[in-house]
């Protein structure tokens, strides 16, 4: 267990996360991450083929979530003010848990860093998820995004409110923006996670929230902008870093991490050597 | 205010709804970047100009807003001894933030101070290359510090008074599992 004052990230025994302790009160907690493969080709839409690939503007995965194997190498730092885990799940693919000392409200931050996308070695694009999986909580397809930017706004699975869907693609069909937060509940038990960034998202399991974090494709999804999604900085595919914040607790919370994660402080550094503390003051 | 119009245009190019959703082409992503770092830059004079107002001070104070944090990168507290963090909450409410800094050394101890002198704890982790290694960035700092600030006023201000300790105490070693060969 790795915590402070009562509140524990709990590791199983090979370093991964097992389960959440806050006051006492225990909540088995699983985190997954993992790609879909990108569709490629074609697609008959009212009788008409065309060129309907996941890009830009369109999400498409050609098959279920490929999960990484769970045995990823794991380095456990303990300290005063935060302890973290590390995992290497491959080249492209690493994150670290972290909990802090007094973090108010209470919450786990998990930060990611996805990239440079391998494509070239099996021919297709790949679309990366982390995916938060609290095992006794049963939201029975019904989950919170606040797509808008403002308010959560419940989404039911295979569900429009307005009228009677019958989803061809289960999967991007039940994706919804995710603006800060995405959350499930069950009665009082809530759990959101908030996002540093826009991403899409979705609660395709019961207990489950995933969130996609990079995305790099081969094909253009032929909706007009006309290239693939395939950026790359010095020459590489594109490398993103970013965080997520795993509350567990009351909406009101979430809100809060949000008002200080995502609309965070700004730094200004300047240096004082040869300045006293006195003489600063 | 002319150093505010980059600014101010960068944010209405920002509205077309490619930049929004992101389905720009790659060329436009990379202009809407260098629309946005210029805009960045233009309004440095006014933040300095606007904090020392808060602070009282009759000099503008001379404060570097590190745009490559973000990728632990930052020259003034890689490269300081001893440096000043000042933390602005543009929000209505307080906010309780938890810094992280890129710092060079892995075995350096720091102090944060706040001006009434009371000393934060503070703790130094070696930033994990392994992990968070982006190519073609090199010279990411080796260390990370990390400090609670406690409550940043709304609208407000908070600033640490950071230095390097001379003669460190023995800290306590990352425990550390024996990695596997990830699959």
């Amino acid at each position: 267990s790795l915590g402070y004052d009562g509140r524990y990230i709990n590791l199983d025994a090979n370093g991964l996360l097992e389960s959440i302790t806050i006051d006492g009160k225990t909540e088995s907690v699983q985190m997954d991450c993992g790609f879909y493969k990108g569709a490629v080709g074609n697609n008959e839409v009212f009788g008409v083929h065309s060129n309907r690939s996941s890009g830009a503007y369109i999400f498409r995965p050609n098959g279920t979530l490929n999960l990484f194997a769970q045995n990823p190498s794991v380095t456990i730092v303990q300290g005063d003010v935060v302890s973290e885990v590390r995992y290497k799940y491959s080249d492209w693919i690493s994150s670290i848990l972290r909990i802090y000392r007094g973090a108010e409200p209470f919450h786990v931050e998990h930060e990611w860093l996805v990239g440079p996308i391998p494509i070239d070695d099996q021919g297709f694009g790949k679309e990366v998820v982390m995916r938060y999986h609290v095992k006794d909580l049963h939201n029975n397809g019904e989950f919170l995004t606040d797509s808008n930017g403002r308010e959560m706004l419940k989404r039911r699975m295979n569900y429009r409110p307005t009228w009677d869907v019958d989803l061809d693609e289960k999967i991007s069909g039940n994706y919804y923006p995710v603006t800060t937060r995405i959350a499930i509940e069950d009665g009082d038990n809530i759990w959101s996670v908030v996002t540093d960034r826009a991403q899409g998202g979705s609660s395709l399991r019961d207990g489950t929230m995933e969130l996609m974090v990079h995305r790099r494709l081969t094909h253009d999804d032929a909706f007009g902008v006309g290239e693939a999604l395939n950026e790359t900085a010095f020459g590489k595919g594109l490398v993103v870093r970013g965080i997520h914040y795993i509350v567990p607790g009351s909406h009101a919370d979430a809100r809060k991490v949000v008002q200080n994660k995502v609309l965070h402080p700004w730094y200004f550094l300047s240096s004082s050597e040869n300045i006293p503390f006195e003489d600063w003051r | 205010r002319a150093d505010l119009i980059a600014m101010r245009e960068a944010m209405g190019i920002m509205q077309h709804h490619d930049a929004v959703t992101g389905t720009e082409q790659q060329h436009v992503a990379d202009d809407y970047a260098r629309v946005l770092n210029i805009g960045f830059h233009d309004c440095d004079d006014i933040t300095s100009k606007a904090l020392s107002k808060l602070m009282g001070s009759a000099e503008p104070v001379q404060l570097t807003n590190c745009m490559l944090l973000n990728v632990s990168s930052c020259p003034v507290t890689e490269t300081n001894d001893d440096f000043v963090v000042t933390i602005y909450n543009p929000l209505s409410r307080e906010v309780r933030p938890l810094v992280r800094l890129p710092v060079a050394s892995t075995t350096a101890q720091y102090t944060a101070k706040c001006p009434e002198g009371k000393e934060h704890p503070t703790q130094v982790n070696v930033l994990p290359v392994e992990v968070l290694k982006i190519p073609g960035r090199p010279g990411q700092a080796l260390g990370e510090l990390t400090f609670l600030t406690g409550c940043v006023p709304p609208l407000g201000y908070k600033s640490f008074y950071i230095s390097k300790v001379s003669k460190p105490k023995p800290a306590k070693k990352p425990r550390t599992f024996a990695p596997k060969e990830p699959t």
